[in-house]
């Protein structure tokens, strides 16, 4: 466990539970993807699967419960809460999310360390993570602009996938073979898709002007 | 191993 690492972790857990505080106090899901929501629940499914099997340490366990109970709960909110739901813009959340699924499922058959049900989960949901934020970036282009805590989740997402490469980049130069192939690719992949958000996040801020 | 992998980050 490094700085990097650390701070990654904490600043994902922070941008769900602004999310998660966000949707629950103003009962609002504005702007809100719920595809986006859906599929980070599947990664965070197919992913901690080992939750129940082994336990590493509390730090571990109660991130992996963290990430799971606020990605299910703010898709129960978005799909089964009346008041929130009423918010829910269904019109212009259309991504067709499950091809997202279904191809990442695809490739992760295709491509993976070692051909073992937990291994092809475990890649698909690295897969799966690289490109959920999608639709809530399609949908924001859609809405033109963005309030300011759907603003931040996003910032704090990207925040998290970039202190994650700065914690392969030091786990690369100080533990000695340190290589996972798929996990950087997937990784960078995914950082590179907040790279234009940024761009407008920062110049809106700049300029001291609403995000749109 | 996977196991180490799955254990080593969230």
């Amino acid at each position: 466990m490094n700085i990097f690492r650390l701070a990654g972790d904490m600043t994902h857990m922070f941008s769900v539970l602004v999310l998660l505080l966000k949707i629950h106090t103003i009962k609002s899901c504005a702007g809100v993807s719920v595809k986006t929501q859906e599929l980070y629940a599947i990664v965070f499914a197919t992913r901690y699967l080992d939750i129940f099997t082994s336990f590493v340490s509390i730090y571990n366990t109660f991130m992996k419960l963290v990430f799971l109970g606020s990605s299910f709960s703010i898709v129960w909110y978005m799909r089964y809460h009346k008041a929130v739901h009423r918010t829910y813009d269904r019109e212009q959340d259309t991504f067709r999310h499950w091809f997202l699924v279904l191809s990442c499922l695809l490739l992760a058959l295709l491509i993976h360390e070692k051909f073992t049900f937990l291994e092809v989960l475990w890649t698909f949901s690295l897969y799966l993570e690289a490109v959920a934020i999608l639709p809530q970036l399609v949908l924001l282009q859609r809405t033109r602009n963005i309030d300011n805590l759907t603003g931040q989740y996003i910032f704090l997402l990207g925040g998290y996938r970039g202190l994650y490469i700065l914690n392969w980049i030091y786990r690369y130069f100080t533990e000695p073979h340190f290589v996972h192939w798929i996990t950087w690719i997937t990784g960078l992949v995914q950082t590179l898709l907040y790279a234009d958000f940024f761009y407008y996040y920062f110049l809106s801020w700049k300029n001291n002007k609403k995000l749109n | 191993p996977l196991q180490q992998r799955m254990h080593d980050e969230l």
